[in-house]
């Protein structure tokens, strides 16, 4: 079973 | 006052086209230097960056005497770009503190002057900082053949594994009721270089990836010949589609991993 990683996990939100 | 004179339409209908399922609502962000774009799809999974630059030729004219946000829905902008024929000449238009975007399109022949307007959206989007960083694996190919491997994959299951080492690229997916895979080799003896398969290839890299997303990023294959894909281990794919005369569009997927 595979799960999504979010975008948010990688870059940093400015 | 930001206006933008762009020789083909054809290249803002086939941006928009690409973006308007996954990106509903986004905010173009204009400076003297160009137009950016970054939005996130409403699951923060995937993220979408445009750049068009101000100094390219696909500009006929460009000016912007301060930075401004406009924020549209890409759907009304769709609407509104298919009143424009694809080799009419497209003039953005907005005030210094604008609450309209003017499109005017103008017939090559010059005989027919379209104008529309559509009011601007207040959008709270977050930007995410996107680091330039080297990736491992670097492949660069025919956008239709990704196209292709994309469609052709969904057929069977929901995430498809991207393996580059340094004979070439395998994609693979595995569902319920059948299995598939596609080895592109390295080639780069062919004589147009946009039917080229490279690998730049520093680290190998096995990575897996939504198909869902992967298919609708191919939505905007017609703007490039070629798609490069940037891949790091446990880290978001890049797919970017050059576009000519402008700047490019790049597509970030987040991976998929084992639970």
């Amino acid at each position: 079973e595979m799960s999504q990683c979010s975008i948010y996990f990688y870059y940093e939100c400015f | 006052m930001f206006e933008a004179k762009m020789l083909q339409s054809s290249v803002l209908k086939k941006i928009i086209e690409s973006l308007k399922d996954l990106f509903s609502d986004a905010n173009f962000d204009c400076s003297s230097s160009g137009i950016t774009l970054q939005d996130m799809d409403s699951s923060h999974v995937a993220l979408c960056y445009l750049k068009l630059r101000s100094d390219e030729e696909g500009f006929e004219d460009y000016r912007c005497d301060r930075n401004i946000t406009l924020g549209v829905n890409l759907v009304l902008m769709s609407k509104i770009l298919k009143c424009a024929g694809n080799d009419d000449v497209i003039t953005l238009r907005a005030e210094d503190e604008p609450n309209i975007l003017t499109f005017i399109f103008d017939s090559k022949n010059g005989e027919r002057v379209s104008k529309y307007d559509i009011k601007l959206m207040e959008i709270d989007s977050e930007l995410l900082g996107i680091p330039d960083t080297e990736y491992s694996c670097v492949v660069k190919m025919p956008s239709h053949e990704f196209q292709r491997i994309c469609s052709n994959l969904s057929q069977l299951g929901d995430s498809v594994t991207v393996d580059c080492h340094k004979e070439g690229v395998d994609f693979k997916v595995a569902g319920e009721q059948g299995s598939g895979a596609i080895k592109l080799k390295q080639n780069t003896t062919v004589d147009k270089e946009e039917d080229q398969v490279s690998v730049e290839l520093n680290e190998a890299v096995t990575q897996s990836f939504a198909l869902k997303f992967l298919c609708a990023f191919t939505k905007a294959t017609s703007l490039s010949d070629t798609v490069s894909l940037s891949l790091t281990q446990d880290t978001p794919i890049v797919v970017e589609y050059p576009i000519a005369q402008h700047g490019y569009l790049r597509f970030y997927l987040a991976p998929k991993i084992e639970e």
